[in-house]
Order: structure tokens, then sequence, then C-alpha cells
């Protein structure tokens, strides 16, 4: 996708700040492209959105609605 | 729904700690009491206001900079507040954003803060996109009311409520004392549109007043009726006109030559008295919270009183039509009302005033269809702005359903509000 500068790291910063992704605790800070894309893809089915585990427009859209600041509880693997 | 974590009490005590800016406090208080109310509806909660020391619930606002929370927020958008889970209590509120009332422009502050309040009750957010604690803020919703997730959820976590278990010092007995010898009288349709009085009462409620009875109206609809005796003990039937001064807490009521005077739902010692300095057989009256002043109204007069001083009505009356642009000469009924603006009310029809007051375009409407929740009887002319009024429009009257939601203090001081529901009842 063509994304504008800092859209992909704004996007994985919403994924980490909302629960959707998990820094790996003991590993190295860079994530690995399926678990950004696994996240992704628990971020749209609860946003309703089609489950492409791509950063779309409607995605990035949904990202930018105002919203709570506690986390989501979406992605079974983080949620445990 | 998702547990994240239960208080071990029920009765919970609250503080409002400060208000946003772009909302008149009033407003900016009814909303978050109701915000705890949609709660003690469904749940058997109750939460009482403290107004300093130590509450188990505190809300407050704050910005990017917050010397109590370590969670700055981030401008107008995106996040628009935060709360702690059980048993902490803290609901923050981002004082960027643009908080409104009875408007899709800005964030509902009722709805966000009723979101908060279920985080600080020990929900987590729910997969229903349109539940209440679904993540993303929804807009506002001008009959907004909680998701059966939501309610499942709260349930979960406190049980149902239910009038039987309903705790005894909580238990708030209707008056006992013989009611004021009232002639029977058929009780009123809320439909006809037509009313004695009408009031923006304590706590923001709005309470419609016809013949020997009383009723709240609400946004989702209207409560039931009471005979004005078993709310006001020792007040007539029939009243000329109601007023509620936030800046005294009275309420007075004017019938004929006489006034009352409560604070909530207790006489005030030496009243009634007798009117003597403004005409008797008054027809409406107000509060106007821009200048803290009551307004007394009769035929094409008003007085202006200043509760707390020695008013000089020598000059008195003066032509409404020279303050109140555009309104009826003999209203039935005026309020100042929780979204800033004036109403005047006259037969089955209503006027709206802005801040200048001066009667809107599109106006004189009609009281049946935009106050009580009645279907139209002919077609409605909504005013050129498409603006409706704040409630609720096209349904009928359901009287089937309606829960009793009478906060009667009694015997606490105006300070503790306590803001548990009396259960649901035949009316």
């Amino acid at each position: 996708w063509a994304l504008g500068p800092g859209e992909k790291e704004a996007a994985v910063d919403y994924l980490l700040q909302y629960g959707y992704l998990q820094k790996p605790l003991e590993g190295p800070d860079d994530l690995r492209p399926e678990d950004i894309i696994e996240a992704l893809r628990a971020f749209q089915e609860a946003s309703e959105l089609p489950v492409s585990g791509q950063l779309d427009d409607a995605t990035r859209a949904r990202m930018r609605q105002p919203r709570c600041g506690l986390e989501d509880p979406f992605n079974q693997k983080t949620h445990k | 729904y998702l547990l994240l974590g239960r208080w071990r009490k029920k009765h919970l005590t609250f503080r409002i700690l400060n208000l946003p800016s772009t909302l008149p406090s009033y407003t900016a208080r009814a909303a978050l009491l109701q915000a705890f109310q949609y709660w003690s509806n469904v749940a058997p909660l109750t939460f009482r206001e403290v107004k300093a020391g130590w509450a188990d619930i505190r809300l407050s606002f704050h910005g990017r900079q917050s010397p109590y929370c370590s969670n700055a927020f981030d401008g107008p958008g995106r996040v628009l507040a935060h709360a702690d889970i059980p048993e902490l209590g803290s609901v923050h509120f981002d004082e960027d954003e643009l908080w409104t009332e009875e408007t899709y422009r800005g964030v509902n502050l009722r709805i966000i803060a009723a979101h908060e309040l279920g985080h600080a009750l020990g929900l987590g957010h729910s997969r229903y996109t349109q539940a209440l604690m679904a993540p993303v803020y929804a807009g506002y919703r001008p009959h907004f009311k909680l998701h059966p997730d939501d309610v499942a959820g709260i349930q979960a976590l406190y049980g149902k409520k239910s009038p039987e278990i309903e705790d005894e010092e909580e238990e708030t007995e209707l008056p006992t004392v013989p009611q004021v010898p009232t002639e029977p009288s058929p009780m009123p349709d809320p439909c006809s549109g037509e009313v004695d009085a009408m009031m923006l009462g304590p706590r923001g409620k709005t309470y419609a007043f016809k013949g020997n009875y009383v009723w709240t109206v609400t946004d989702s609809g209207l409560g039931p009726l009471f005979q004005v005796s078993a709310l006001w003990e020792g007040l007539p039937g029939n009243l000329d006109a109601a007023v509620y001064s936030p800046r005294t807490q009275w309420i007075h009521f004017f019938k004929g030559d006489k006034v009352w005077r409560y604070v909530n739902f207790k006489m005030s010692p030496g009243f009634p008295k007798k009117l003597n300095r403004v005409e008797p057989n008054l027809d409406a009256a107000l509060y106007w919270p821009l200048n803290k002043k009551v307004f007394l109204f009769k035929g094409s007069g008003y007085w202006q009183w200043d509760e707390l001083a020695q008013t000089d009505f020598s000059r008195y009356p003066k032509p409404t039509k020279g303050l109140f642009t555009g309104v009826p000469d003999q209203p039935s009924g005026a309020m100042s009302w929780r979204d800033g603006r004036v109403y005047f009310f006259k037969g089955k029809q209503y006027w709206r005033l802005n801040r200048q007051l001066r009667v809107e375009k599109g106006y004189p409407r009609d009281i049946a269809h935009n106050w009580m929740h009645c279907r139209p009887q002919t077609p409605d002319t909504t005013p050129s702005d498409g603006d409706t009024t704040s409630s609720a429009t096209g349904t009928t009257l359901d009287t089937t359903s309606l829960a009793i939601d009478i906060t009667l203090n009694t015997d606490r001081s105006a300070r503790d509000t306590i803001l548990d529901i009396t259960p649901s009842a035949t009316a």
C-alpha cells in the first residue's frame, strides 16, 4: 500500500497502545511482520472491517476515530 | 463484554473535581449525573456525591500535562478519556475536547462519561461496536440508552436491580403524612401538550405540572404521573408557576396570592407566604443563569427578582417583549433549560429563545410532539435549520413500561445527592 511517511509506524503504535500487538518481552524491539499482520487482522475484525491484514484506507481511517484510552481485549493471543 | 474487576461494595461515593470550559457548569454536571444513572438504573448500585474529601470515584479533566496522571492526553480528537478499573476510581477526560450536550457537534460528555464509568465499575471494552463499552466513540445519539451487552456486563458484576432487595437505608418512603386535601381531578394527558408550569429542577430533571399532577420529561420518555402533593408535601395542584434556582437551591411554587418554597422535597419553614410585592395569579417563572435572577411573568409584564437581595419592584412590571423578543403574553410556563436556552410555553405550543433572548426561527413548535414524546397529530413543521429540540420525537407515550425515577432527598442536605432511583412500581 502506498503509505505516507510515518503511517506504518503510527499504525504499529496504535496496535501496541491498544493491546493488539505486544512487544516481545525478551526479544529485540523489531516486531515480526507476521505478528503485525495478525494484529491488524484482529483490529479489522473487531472493527467490522474487511479482514485483509493490509493497512488499507478504511483501517487507517478507523484508527483516527476518537476513542477511549483503555486497551482492547480483542487479540486473544496478546490478551492472554 | 469483558470483566476487569469489581467493587466489593455497591454504594459508592463520587466527587467531581473540575468541569470542562466548553459547557455551562450545570449542563456538564447534569451530563455527569445522568451518566451515573444509566448504570444505577440497571444494577443495584447507588452513587452519592460528595463535594469535599475522599470519594470512591473521582472525575476530573486534564490535558497534555497533569500533576496526578501519567497518562497525558493528546489534544482534540483521538483519545477522549480514560479510567482506572476497580477499586481505583480515577476517571479522566481530555480537557482539550469540545465537550457538548444535545448536539451532534463535538463530543457528548454524558455518553463518554457513562463509558468511562463502565470501566471504573469493572467493565472492559465490548466487541459490539454499538455498545456503550465499544472502544470507539459512535457519536451523539439523542435517545441514547445502554446496549444489552452493557447491561449484561454490569449485571454479571453486580447482579440485577430488583425492588424487593432494595437496602432499607436506601429505601426512600414516599411521605406518609396525609396529603393536601386536593379536589379529586382526572389525571391529565401529557399528550394534550398543555401544562400549568414547566421547571428545570435539581439535578437537571425537567418537571411538567398539570392539574394535581407532575411528571418528569427525559430524553428517553416521560416519568410516571405523580400527585404534586405526593412529592412536595403541602403543595396544592393547579399551580400558576414553578422555578428552581441553582444559586440558592430553592424551588418556588406560585399559586394565587401565595408562594411556597422547598429545598428538594422539604418545605422551608414559614412557607407558604402571601405574595404582596408582585401581583397574584402569576403565569410563569424562570431562573436565568446569566444574571442569576428569577423572572416572574404575568400578562404582558415581568418582574426581575434577586432572591438574596431586597429588590425594588417599584419600576415593575416591565413589558416582557422588551427583554424576551417574540414571546407570547400570558405564557403558561417558562424555563431556562440544560442547553443554555430559554423556553416559553403557551397552550399546545412552545417558543425557544437564543442566548440573546430572541425567539429562534421555526418557532412556535408543538409541545406534545417535541417534549412529551407523543406521536404528532398534525405534520410538524421542523424549523428550516432542521434543528430538532433535544427531546425525543415521534414515539407514542408508553405508560406501561415507565419506571419511577423520582429521587426523594427528604432528610439529606442538598450537598449529598443520592442518585438511587426508586425501583419501578405501578404508578
